[in-house]
């Protein structure tokens, strides 16, 4: 059930974005 | 109290700006107009640029006068552009720029977002990102994911 993985894939999606802007050189967001 | 300012008191940027907390008023859309709150957050974001005496330029109180705070949202906007330009290395693209004669006289909420998009990009590309992107990780999913969806169409719409 999609809906079901939705909470857990959401944190995961927003976690991996949040950390690859932290891996990015500052300065340099895009 | 008006459904505007219910809807407004829990829009995720809000909510983000609210973080910093800052003395100047910050509770709704309408308290960002006068351009004071803005300027505190982006002093807490980069005390090196936007320094002291930069925000002691932004008068404290504006009240209804609407000069006044176009005012101090065209110091506020200018210093931000130059900030994008010469600190991060990069110009802000002409669709991303306020309107502040918009927001001063007319409170135009779509504009105001635009300013507090900016000041989200300043933060999480600082030097002091680290610091602000950890700040943005322990705000509710819902937050996140409306400050995720604004940086993505910040960085989206960033020249090449």
């Amino acid at each position: 059930d999609p809906n079901m993985k939705a909470g857990t894939t959401s944190e995961g999606v927003l976690a991996n974005f949040f950390n690859s802007l932290l891996s990015k050189k500052t300065g340099s967001p895009g | 109290m008006s459904v505007r300012r219910r809807e407004e008191q829990s829009d995720p940027l809000l909510t983000w700006m609210q973080t910093f907390q800052v003395s100047g008023p910050c509770s709704s859309y309408e308290d960002l107009t006068g351009g004071v709150a803005i300027a505190q957050v982006l002093h807490v974001v980069d005390p090196t640029w936007f320094n002291e005496t930069w925000v002691m330029r932004i008068k404290p109180d504006t009240g209804d006068n609407w000069r006044m705070k176009v005012n101090n949202l065209k110091k506020v906007l200018q210093s931000v552009l130059e900030y994008y330009q010469d600190v991060l290395g990069h110009p802000v693209s002409e669709d991303r720029i306020p309107d502040v004669a918009l927001i001063g006289e007319f409170s135009n909420t779509a504009e105001l977002r635009k300013m507090v998009q900016l000041v989200l990009g300043c933060a999480i590309s600082c030097d002091k990102k680290e610091e602000h992107i950890q700040q943005i990780m322990t705000l509710g999913e819902s937050v996140q994911q409306a400050v995720m969806e604004s940086i993505q169409e910040l960085l989206s719409k960033e020249p090449s």
